[in-house]
């Protein structure tokens, strides 16, 4: 009986049920490190840590959110595939004159980025708050005048006229060329200006003059010459957001914009839950302070492409590894900060959601809720014992997953569904 | 593609060495 209790203990989270419910009022993480001046603070899009107003924008609801979340996550399937194909991805599932008129690009769904940040931007400093995105490259915020159209933000809409260290870039500079690796597109030319447009796979767009501008990140992180897209004409599920902070591989992301300063080294840590903060660190304070780092190499798959894609080797729940053939992770996994489930092979997650449910047998199952298929009533209970469940990357590096990113609560304590999904397919 | 979500990063350290093309996690490093 020890023994099978020692094994319950070790492989599985204890959780107060009352905790998995977001609060009310803000409790900023103690751990925020600040090590090194170079972080900032996340916290959660619709949170009570955020500054948001989220009342000028409509909130999507839960069901519009998780499809929102699906369509990024095809579309950086269809992305991993060429840019062409990722392109007739949005060609078809687009329906609105705006995305005929627009170049497709790389990048992802926005109403589904729950996690922001605040830069400064221009002399004098703006204020900013930006969603940051590993799975897209270029910064971009609503500038004015809005030539086309703005949605409503939170903080005040950029204007360049106002900023002395603004500049355009020009359609002859080399440096409008590197919109093709980035966005993807062609860009084009306006009165010599270079521009931009770049469009996401849910129809959300920004196109917009191409420019160079002072990035403030923190009072000693300064980068002058930060090009960005200064967007005229923006629509789309940004929520109160001011824009996007890209921080992919490509030449244009912040990661590379600032390899000199920082090389190219950044961590973060997302706040468990939506009323508590994390952070974003720059730089090599990034995680040196932690000796139980595990790094695990990038996958070679992924080498050509500005996605971070790394080699997931198997799953275990309970302390069991799941029988799943190595040839099902053979086409590749990405880390986004962008998508909010976790999306697997049918076959890698049928078996996980079978040995999860075999695990959580004594609990009462809920209602499924749209692409979530493994949801429990908790109504009637304090406290839940959530199986581990570990992620085994190359490298003999194992990930044990936090006991907050298990599952998702879509109304309450009586639909709490396990955060995992199938892809349609076994090739996506 | 697989993707690993934002969901199961909670409370994970998420260390991007893109210089030495690796990342490092750091359970409970949040």
């Amino acid at each position: 009986r020890e023994t099978i209790e020692k094994n319950l203990l070790h492989h599985t989270h204890t959780v107060q049920v009352s905790s998995l419910l977001p609060s009310t009022t803000c409790t900023p993480s103690t751990k925020d490190p600040h090590r090194n001046g170079s972080s900032l603070k996340v916290v959660h899009k619709h949170g009570p840590c955020s500054q948001l107003n989220q009342d000028k924008t409509k909130t999507p609801t839960d069901a519009e959110i998780l499809e929102q979340d699906q369509l990024r996550a095809e579309f950086i399937q269809y992305s991993r595939r060429s840019k062409r194909l990722g392109g007739e991805f949005l060609r078809r599932k687009s329906g609105s004159k705006a995305s005929t008129n627009i170049p497709a690009n790389l990048g992802g769904s926005f109403g589904t980025n729950n996690y922001i940040v605040t830069v400064g931007l221009g002399t004098p400093k703006r204020s900013l708050t930006l969603v940051f995105d590993t799975g897209s490259d270029l910064t971009w915020t609503q500038c004015q005048p809005c030539a086309g159209s703005c949605y409503d933000q939170n903080d005040a809409i950029f204007d360049p006229s106002y900023s002395s260290t603004y500049t355009n870039i020009t359609c002859s500079s080399p440096l409008c060329s590197q919109l093709i690796s980035g966005p993807g597109n062609q860009p084009t030319c306006s009165s010599s200006t270079c521009v931009y447009g770049v469009l996401y796979g849910d129809n959300s767009f920004s196109l917009g003059f191409f420019g160079k501008e002072k990035l403030t990140l923190t009072a000693k992180d300064v980068f002058k010459d930060f090009l960005f897209g200064c967007g005229q004409y923006n629509k789309g599920l940004f929520g109160a957001t001011a824009g996007l902070l890209g921080l992919g591989r490509d030449k244009l992301s912040l990661v590379e914009q600032t390899a000199n300063r920082y090389g190219r080294i950044f961590s973060y840590c997302l706040p468990p839950t939506s009323s508590s903060t994390g952070h974003l660190t720059f730089g090599k304070g990034s995680g040196k302070a932690s000796n139980t780092i595990k790094f695990t190499p990038f996958s070679k798959s992924y080498s050509k492409s500005s996605f971070y894609g790394l080699d997931l080797l198997g799953i275990s729940v309970a302390g069991d590894k799941l029988a799943i053939p190595p040839s099902v992770f053979s086409t590749g996994l990405i880390i986004d900060s962008g998508t909010i489930l976790t999306y697997l092979p049918p076959t890698a997650y049928n078996a996980l959601r079978t040995a999860f449910r075999q695990a959580m047998k004594n609990y009462t199952m809920g209602e499924a809720f749209s692409i979530l298929d493994t949801c429990y009533d908790f109504s009637n209970r304090n406290t839940i014992s959530i199986p581990k469940i570990v992620f085994s990357f190359r490298g003999g590096v194992d990930v044990e997953m936090d006991k907050f990113g298990v599952f998702l609560v879509v109304r309450s304590v009586s639909q709490v569904c396990l955060a995992f999904t199938g892809n349609k397919n076994a090739n996506d | 593609t697989a993707i690993f979500g934002n969901t199961q990063q909670r409370g994970l350290e998420v260390v991007y060495d893109v210089g030495g093309s690796r990342i490092g996690f750091v359970p409970g490093g949040c």
